[in-house]
């Protein structure tokens, strides 16, 4: 939308209601994050700031476009609007975005048909001209997460929006992630130059290594290469299908002495959050003796050459595929990231090799699932319960045992679409913890493995565990539905004998369509990546604070207010959120005011804007000038007639006239 | 292995609703679907 007005700062108050589901709160916590990751916009806690945005649970999911400047801009997240895709969709509406096919151009595009629009729909394919709005200079994006689907508003089977190049028709409507034109959008409207949690991604593709260094005094170096004999042949990012690119990073141990090692430093990096997310692939493919060690090294003013702390290393049997592997780093000095190679004890015909690293300032996920020759699995699984997969048993921080159940090719309901279920199961802490499992919430994240952490469209549905939800049995008993597993849950045997309950299972028949799996990289190198977190949100079910100092300046009945001054005030009804005091023993509404605009009036019953003030001075400008010119004009004439009158009378007789005629 | 007895809630009831679908089944009639023009609208959602 075109318009300095509608722009936010670049720290968004906003205000979670307690109206909002647990789950959509954890969700629009993510979703912030995601902003936070890959654009220059922040999310804060209201403090009393004039504008913020006030997050609701009405009924479906919408927000306005631009910033109002309305004190309490309202977006609601209502029930099944709990998708991460879903609500950044609607904070790009509140940062000031349109829909995609709503631009001037669109037409250049994708054909509306009108005739296919349900009966009085049609004014839902409004496109807005360049006088209204902008495309900032970005082409044409059917991959935008704020394009419509080709089924939005239809009267029938056929689609609604046809777009002119037929390879896009099942492109439009995607609900991932941000695509890269929504984030150039974002990133040129804001005038941002970085974003705020990213540090450092290197696919080692160009000869100056990102700015890494080899360590010095060590016994070798790392190498930059495109391929090793022993393996790996090919590098991560491309896996070989760019001739003259795909380089990674290889320390051999196939020569040198056991105990030697290799260092290689990341640029100096300079942490703003105390966290951060270290994630990387790896080749192992030496002795399994040998190590690959993660280290920072901080500097400050006491160790000017850094500080050494290690982070965490891997160690295991050779493989000849390569891995992802991720590790939590809590750095709040600036510092380097250091990989070090060391040889171990024993023959090795290869080494370790490393490739797509990406830093940034998030939470690591909790576990992987990573899912080898998933094509295979999708071309000889049936559809339903027979093509269930279930992934291990993980354990989070507060010892909870959970589980994945994947259906690769569908339910028989939903077949050609993969459908996620989250399960509670029986794990080694049972005993000692809380039961029904209180609002752990838990997300199934497949990734789109782009080298680019900045580019990756991965998809993530999560569910949290509500400690409340229950089914009653014939004889009146209730079922809790995240009850200890050993209660609520089957017997099930594990492939190697071991056996434990599963607790009942809650997701989506609908995680991601066979179409879409296929697009971009979530499927590389025939394998699929989940990332899996269980985090605990119980404080999401506190209200969220309001600020001491001031009445938020609400809009709607949802919003919490300061109770009023007296039972005078209950009958009294100011309207427009006028505060009510009483004064003098008489009730008294205190309007709202914003920036550029107020209430008045008895009972807040009259708005005003500054735009008005504007008017009503310009107004009473023209009617002073006005008054002005007719009593000057009236003046000249009454003194002209006054003196011809005069001149009349002392000039008696005399005629005028030409007398050159 | 299948297990005994399985439960599995679907949170989406089988339909993969995008934000306009969700809408309209709710009878909203909002701009384009899911734009808010004033809070009169807000305030009867």
């Amino acid at each position: 939308i075109l318009g300095d007005e509608y722009r936010w700062p670049t720290t968004i108050p906003y205000y979670l209601e307690d109206s909002l589901d647990i789950n959509a709160k954890g969700v629009i916590l993510k979703a912030f994050e995601q902003y936070r990751l890959k654009t220059c916009i922040d999310y804060k806690p209201w403090e009393g700031e004039p504008n913020y945005i006030g997050v609701f649970k009405g009924n479906g999911c919408f927000s306005s476009v631009g910033n109002r400047r309305i004190g309490k801009q309202t977006l609601s997240i209502g029930n099944n609007c709990d998708r991460i895709a879903t609500i950044e969709h609607e904070f790009l509406h509140a940062l000031g975005f349109w829909h995609e096919q709503s631009r001037a151009d669109r037409d250049d595009y994708v054909t509306i048909m009108w005739d296919r629009i349900s009966e009085g729909k049609q004014h839902n394919f409004n496109k807005y001209s360049d006088t209204e709005s902008s495309s900032l200079n970005v082409p044409y994006d059917y991959s935008s997460m704020m394009h419509y689907s080709k089924t939005a508003f239809m009267n029938g089977t056929e689609p609604t929006i046809v777009t002119r190049i037929p390879e896009f028709m099942d492109v439009i409507g995607q609900r991932m992630e941000f695509s890269d034109s929504d984030l150039l959008k974002v990133n040129r409207l804001y005038n941002c130059s970085s974003s705020l949690t990213f540090m450092e991604h290197c696919s080692f593709e160009l000869e100056n290594i990102c700015g890494m260094i080899q360590g010095s005094g060590d016994h070798a170096d790392w190498e930059h290469v495109m391929q090793v004999d022993g393996g790996p042949m090919t590098d991560y990012t491309t896996m070989g299908k760019c001739e003259g690119t795909g380089y990674f990073m290889h320390f051999s141990t196939a020569t040198g002495m056991a105990g030697h090692k290799a260092h290689m430093e990341s640029r100096i990096l300079y942490p703003k959050r105390g966290f951060q997310c270290l994630q990387f692939f790896y080749y192992n493919n030496g002795n399994q003796n040998d190590e690959l060690n993660i280290w920072v090294r901080e500097y400050d003013e006491m160790n000017p050459e850094g500080m050494l702390r290690r982070m965490g290393g891997i160690q295991g049997e050779p493989q000849d595929y390569w891995q992802f592997h991720y590790l939590s780093l809590n750095v709040s000095k600036k510092f380097r990231v250091v990989f070090e190679g060391i040889k171990g004890a024993g023959v090795s015909k290869g080494g370790f090799s490393i490739d797509d690293i990406n830093l940034s300032e998030t939470q690591c996920p909790s576990d992987i699932w990573r899912i080898r020759n998933f094509t295979h699995l999708l071309a000889t699984s049936p559809s339903g319960a027979g093509g269930r997969i279930y992934s291990p048993r993980f354990h989070s921080s507060e010892g909870y045992a959970f589980q994945i159940g994947l259906y690769v090719n569908g339910t028989n309901s939903n077949p050609g679409e993969l459908a996620i279920y989250f399960h509670l199961a029986s794990g080694l802490n049972d005993d000692r913890l809380q039961w029904p499992c209180p609002w752990m919430q838990i997300t199934g994240l497949l990734l789109d493995q782009n080298p680019d952490i900045r580019r990756q469209m991965s998809n993530q549905r999560s569910v949290t565990t509500d400690p409340t939800l229950f089914e009653t049995e014939a004889d009146g008993s209730k079922i809790y539905f995240w009850d200890d597993p050993r209660k609520v849950g089957s017997l099930v045997q594990d492939l190697d004998g071991t056996k434990y309950y599963r607790g009942p299972g809650r997701g989506t028949n609908v995680f991601l369509t066979h179409d879409r799996l296929r697009s971009r990289n979530f499927i590389k190198g025939d394998d699929v990546i989940f990332l899996i977190t269980m985090e605990d949100i119980s404080r999401l079910t506190a209200t969220q604070p309001l600020p001491q100092t001031t009445q938020p300046p609400a809009t709607t009945s949802s919003v919490p207010t300061t109770p009023p001054a007296s039972e005078l005030c209950d009958t009294f009804g100011c309207e427009n959120d006028g505060v009510c005091v009483v004064e003098n023993g008489k009730p008294v509404c205190r309007c709202a005011v914003g920036k550029d605009w107020w209430f008045m009036g008895e009972k807040c019953q009259i708005k005003g804007k500054s735009e008005d003030t504007v008017i009503a001075a310009v107004s009473a400008s023209v009617a002073v000038f006005a008054a002005m010119l007719l009593v000057t004009v009236t003046s000249v004439y009454c003194v002209k007639k006054k003196l011809i009158k005069k001149m009349q009378r002392q000039t008696p007789g005399i005629v005028m006239a030409n007398i050159n005629a | 292995q299948p297990a005994s007895r399985v439960i599995e809630i679907d949170v989406d009831g089988g339909r993969d609703q995008d934000i306009f679908d969700i809408n309209e089944a709710l009878g909203l009639d909002l701009v384009e679907g899911d734009i808010l023009t004033d809070h009169v609208q807000a305030i009867n959602s």
